[in-house]
């Protein structure tokens, strides 16, 4: 009722949002940005392409129901369980990286020749909790 | 000690080396658990190569070749049609390599030919250290490039002899010459700056062995005008010819490695599932009856 109370009247239509922050916690585990240029690590010097990089990251909480939105096994809310209800030196589950795509890179070798090669699962593209 | 050097992923890729201001920061990331001997033992292969070269440092390693300008030029070119400014690798089916290896001769002893004419042949030795044992070679290219600026005539017609020279260990005579094949190509130099002379069959048996060093000999002789409408091939073109570079488009079987079969595969072992129908499960005996549902079902 404190809630309703303070909360501004808000307009019927947006009642789902208004909901949903009681659902599902505030920084719920997702995908975040990061794009880093390989100038800035000092290695455009024998890294020639590509110019910019986007690793991305995963980071926030995992809901304690995180069945079917993240993919996780049934095992995710057993630790939960655990971690909850009977030791709660095991940790909550984790927000961790699901799936991955591959990354081109173009290099200088020791020896002043020249590679292409791709790389598999260096730039995260979807989050999970475990 | 044991289950967290597990826990240390193996996919790190070799992308990690440690230049040199990063040394401290990657090694105390690479750094062992003190006294942790077994543990290193336990470590991927790539991971002992990279706390290793941690403690290179990038610069103070023995001065190396320059990569050539034109040779980089090409392979920012091969950069730009194999993935996106991302740095995504386009799915493009018919590029079935992850690596592509550019080396330039590390010594070459030019002489001209007596012959009249500019018969340009140079001994190229090539050291191939730097492809690893589980890099598979699907094809290997002698990429020569032009100066274009020399005012050619449009269509030219060159011949390569090309000789691999076994080095006889036994007797100190020069290297003997193990095979060879000739090789003619024609084309429009004013279109082309680049010309690619497909040598894989030519390397493969050398390449198979895990050849460190591929020595050859190559005669390049190029003249003005064009066999088919048969003009007299005269007055051999004075051209600056480049030593060549030597090209390898290999298929990387390493796990950090990008395997497009393997996502596709992948694709294909999750695709959305189609509905089964449920006629396909009725026994044959009720042929007929299924038959007819599923065509009043259709006009429905």
């Amino acid at each position: 009722d404190e809630n309703l109370k303070e909360a501004p009247a808000t307009p019927p239509y947006n009642l789902s949002e208004y909901f949903k922050q009681f659902l599902f916690p505030q920084n719920e585990c997702e995908l975040h940005n990061f794009r880093l240029s390989f100038s800035q690590l000092k290695w455009d010097k024998w890294i020639i392409a590509p110019h910019r990089y986007s690793p991305q990251y995963c980071k926030g909480d995992c809901p304690r129901v995180v069945g079917h939105r993240y993919g996780s096994p049934v095992h995710t809310m057993v630790q939960n369980i655990i971690y909850e209800k009977l030791d709660s030196s095991v940790p909550k589950p984790s927000c961790v990286p699901a799936e991955y795509s591959p990354l081109s890179v173009l290099t200088i070798e020791p020896d002043g020749s020249i590679v292409y090669k791709e790389y598999e699962d260096m730039i995260a593209t979807k989050c999970t909790c475990r | 000690p044991h289950s967290r050097g597990r826990v240390v992923s193996d996919k790190i890729s070799g992308l990690l080396v440690a230049p040199e201001d990063n040394t401290s920061e990657l090694n105390s990331l690479l750094r062992l658990p003190k006294g942790v001997k077994r543990g290193y033992a336990l470590l991927p292969p790539l991971l002992k190569v990279l706390s290793d070269r941690g403690h290179q440092n990038w610069e103070s390693e023995v001065p190396r070749l320059r990569p050539d300008s034109r040779a980089l030029r090409y392979m920012k070119r091969l950069y730009k049609m194999s993935a996106t400014k991302e740095g995504i690798p386009k799915a493009n089916k018919s590029h079935l390599y992850n690596t592509v290896r550019l080396f330039t001769p590390c010594s070459e002893c030019k002489h001209r030919d007596l012959m009249k004419g500019d018969v340009h042949s140079v001994d190229l030795l090539f050291n191939l250290d730097r492809v690893t044992a589980l890099e598979h070679l699907l094809k290997s290219v002698l990429l020569y490039s032009f100066d274009t600026s020399v005012p050619i005539s449009s269509s030219i017609t060159c011949v390569c002899h090309l000789s691999v020279k076994e080095r006889d260990f036994s007797s100190q005579v020069c290297p003997s010459i193990s095979h060879s094949i000739a090789v003619s190509l024609h084309f429009e130099v004013r279109k082309r700056k680049w010309v690619e002379i497909d040598v894989t069959s030519f390397l493969q048996p050398l390449i198979a062995t895990k050849r460190r060093n591929i020595h050859m000999a190559v005669n390049f002789t190029c003249l003005m005008g064009d066999p088919q409408q048969n003009t007299k091939l005269e007055n051999p073109i004075n051209m600056a010819l480049v030593p060549p570079s030597l090209l390898l488009y290999l298929n990387d079987t390493s796990e950090q490695a990008y395997h497009r079969w393997n996502s596709l595969r992948h694709r294909r072992k999750n695709p959305v599932r189609p509905r089964q129908r449920s006629s396909l499960l009725v026994p044959t005996g009720d042929k007929e009856n299924s038959q007819g549902k599923r065509a009043s079902r259709r006009r429905r």
